[in-house]
């Protein structure tokens, strides 16, 4: 495999191409992933990356990373993040702006909601194909619980449980109102 | 994976033999805790803790920051291994055109990702980061080990055990089982450390529920008892009877 030596490996990728997205949302944003699936010298390095834009209020929904640490650089706008850690303590919760670096370590869950003027990012993973887990949405972890489950978990009616496991049924780029912000 | 005989853990001068040193109580059982701390176990880079879940016990949905190895001591259950994104296979049929629309109201569909059953003997391996959930479905206490190992690859972080919980409130079972007060807000499930209104917003629910999620005021634990047994969806397990195999009913409509 000449083609595959290091001496002429491809190491350029570009993430900002919207046509390139892996989520998009016309009404929230985007999102977009490099791996080593579809860049393979990121196996050797063991890092990956991801694109994130999101509109107006839009969200970036609650989720953790399974399997690397995420370093987040905000490229344009600014947005609101909350971080949680495993004792259930908001660790982080308050505005990023363009230009700033948050670190979200693994397995901590983490939400943004974008601000007035959108929110884009770059978050470079430390694992060559970062995983996450989303706690809502159509692809989410609340979705894979049966309903049963959920409602003794929260003690709620079924329901309301089916209510919990249903309504969000975008996957991890949700639009919002804002009255969160 | 990240030897800490490196870094000198492994100097060990004895070895004991060694009985849990801690538990968290809840409703529906109680979680028992070997000290991670221990020369043995900080050498060999994992932590183990047994779980005992009263019939009609469920321990709440949770991840871990590692991989764990869980093996049945006792007992019989079934559990759900949730990986965001795998399909929801498991599901109710689709109604017909005969059912009322008051028929379709009061039955609800429901799908959901795999359901498997374990019993004494089995070995149930789960990723790190990957969030599950078990249910003791016997009429026998049910009674796992688990093996944390912190050290795998696959864990980024310290070599601490990590619980993340998504549902219950742990803190409240140690509170009653310690008689003591401190800690009481130091510890709950990942959304607790959510603002309400973003969990109304990121679930599309009100605000009621929104707390509800938090949990902050269960006061069962991490497992609870479900009061009418848990009713989900899952295939009817094959029984053997003297050597033979029940055979299994299949009915279908014509094409």
């Amino acid at each position: 495999g000449l083609e595959e030596t290091v001496c002429n490996a491809k190491i350029r990728e570009n993430l900002d191409k919207p046509s390139r997205a892996d989520v998009y949302n016309p009404r929230a944003g985007r999102f977009s992933t490099v791996n080593s699936l579809t860049l393979p010298i990121l196996g050797f390095l063991q890092l990956s990356a991801a694109r994130g834009v999101l509109y107006r209020n839009g969200i970036m929904a609650p989720h953790w990373s399974m399997n690397a640490h995420s370093i987040i650089y905000v490229t344009r706008g600014e947005a609101r993040m909350q971080i949680v850690n495993h004792k259930g303590q908001a660790v982080f919760d308050g505005g990023v702006r363009e230009g700033q670096v948050v670190v979200v370590p693994q397995n901590f869950a983490a939400v943004k909601q974008a601000g007035e003027e959108g929110c884009e990012w770059v978050e470079l993973n430390t694992n060559d194909n970062a995983m996450i887990s989303t706690l809502s949405g159509r692809t989410s972890v609340m979705r894979g619980l049966p309903v049963d489950v959920i409602a003794t978990a929260y003690q709620i009616s079924r329901e309301e449980a089916e209510r919990l496991k249903l309504s969000r049924r975008e996957t991890i780029i949700f639009s919002g109102s804002g009255r969160s912000g | 994976r990240g030897g800490t005989w490196q870094q000198g853990e492994c100097q060990i001068r004895s070895i004991n033999a060694r009985e849990p040193s801690y538990s968290l109580q809840a409703e529906g059982g109680v979680t028992e805790f070997w000290d991670f701390k221990n020369d043995e176990f900080q050498c060999a880079g994992v932590s183990i803790r047994r779980h005992r879940l009263q019939p009609r016990a469920l321990m709440l949905p949770l991840y871990h920051n590692a991989p764990i190895l869980v093996y049945v001591v006792q007992g019989r259950g079934i559990y759900g291994l949730m990986i965001s994104g795998c399909p929801e296979t498991f599901e109710s049929s689709q109604q017909t055109e005969k059912q009322s629309k008051e028929e379709r109201r009061q039955r609800f569909r429901d799908r959901h990702q795999k359901i498997e059953e374990f019993r004494e003997g089995d070995i149930v391996a789960i990723p790190a980061g990957a969030a599950h959930w078990a249910y003791n479905d016997g009429d026998q206490e049910l009674v796992v080990v688990v093996l944390h190992d912190n050290t795998n690859n696959a864990n980024q972080l310290d070599q601490n055990p990590r619980s993340f919980l998504l549902a219950g409130n742990p803190e409240r079972g140690q509170e009653q089982q310690q008689g003591s007060r401190r800690g009481q807000r130091e510890l709950g499930n990942v959304f607790r450390g959510f603002d309400v209104h973003m969990l109304t917003e990121v679930f599309g629910v009100d605000e009621e529920t929104a707390r509800r999620l938090q949990g902050e005021h269960d006061t069962r634990g991490h497992i609870v008892i479900v009061e009418h047994g848990l009713h989900v969806i899952r295939p009817p397990f094959r029984r053997r009877e003297y050597g033979r195999e029940e055979e299994e009913g299949y009915y279908g409509g014509n094409n």
